[in-house]
């Protein structure tokens, strides 16, 4: 996956 | 999920409650900056935008979005609408076009894909990070404010600071990286609210009224 984003966070 | 999200996440949610309880009982927004809470649902629409693509993550994820959705666009109707004389736009005086246009560029330049879903979630997490300003700027040139209404504010800051430590722990427990937009943008938020909180720490903690000095 890598950084990025974290779509489980609200 | 960790520990130190699930609190944050509940300090969210308390804060919101915490909120609709001083407007109801009060029936009064008085001292609530309206701006405040019209970033707030701009925030929300534009992060959970992914609700519409039906990619689904945990009920909990999803309750949560639509929760936030409903609430803050139910608040703007308590105040526009409900209890409208008791808002005092004479002091609600920021000028929030110098919020959205800068997190508007900051987006264009830093997201994770030029996206329909990812510009806009990227502008809320730098519009989150400064929401809060106009409620700060009014309880600035009022110098008080109600109990409640701090109570509220400290919520807020509460929950933006717990993801910090959630962000620590998951660097070191997962083995997917930093989100480097929501961390950099969650430390200046968590920021805004130090000056607050040890007002907050030192006078309504020890039961006094929230007053600035002279």
């Amino acid at each position: 996956t890598g950084a990025g984003r974290k779509k489980d966070e609200l | 999920m960790n520990f130190f999200r699930l609190l944050g996440d509940l300090s969210h949610l308390a804060s919101i409650f915490i909120l609709l309880h001083k407007i109801q009982t009060t029936r009064s927004c008085r001292g609530i900056s309206f701006k405040t809470q019209v970033l707030y649902v701009v925030v929300f629409v534009t992060r959970y935008l992914d609700l519409l693509t039906f990619q689904f993550h945990s009920i909990y994820n999803t309750v949560m979005k639509l929760f936030f959705i409903g609430s803050s666009i139910y608040i703007l109707y308590l105040m526009r609408v409900r209890f409208r004389p008791t808002n005092d736009p004479s002091i609600d005086t920021f000028r929030i076009e110098y919020l959205l246009g800068p997190c508007a560029v900051l987006s264009l330049i830093f997201n994770y894909g030029y996206t329909w879903l990812e510009i806009p979630w990227s502008f809320s997490i730098f519009l989150e990070s400064v929401a809060i300003l106009p409620q700060l700027f009014m309880l600035q040139r009022t110098g008080e404010a109600e109990t409640i209404t701090t109570h509220y504010i400290a919520a807020l800051g509460a929950y933006r600071a717990l993801y910090i430590p959630n962000w620590i722990f998951r660097y070191f427990t997962e083995d997917n990286g930093v989100d480097a937009i929501a961390v950099v943008a969650g430390i200046v938020q968590t920021a805004l609210y130090v000056d607050f909180g040890w007002i907050y720490f030192t006078k309504v903690l020890q039961g006094q009224k929230f007053e600035l000095p002279a």
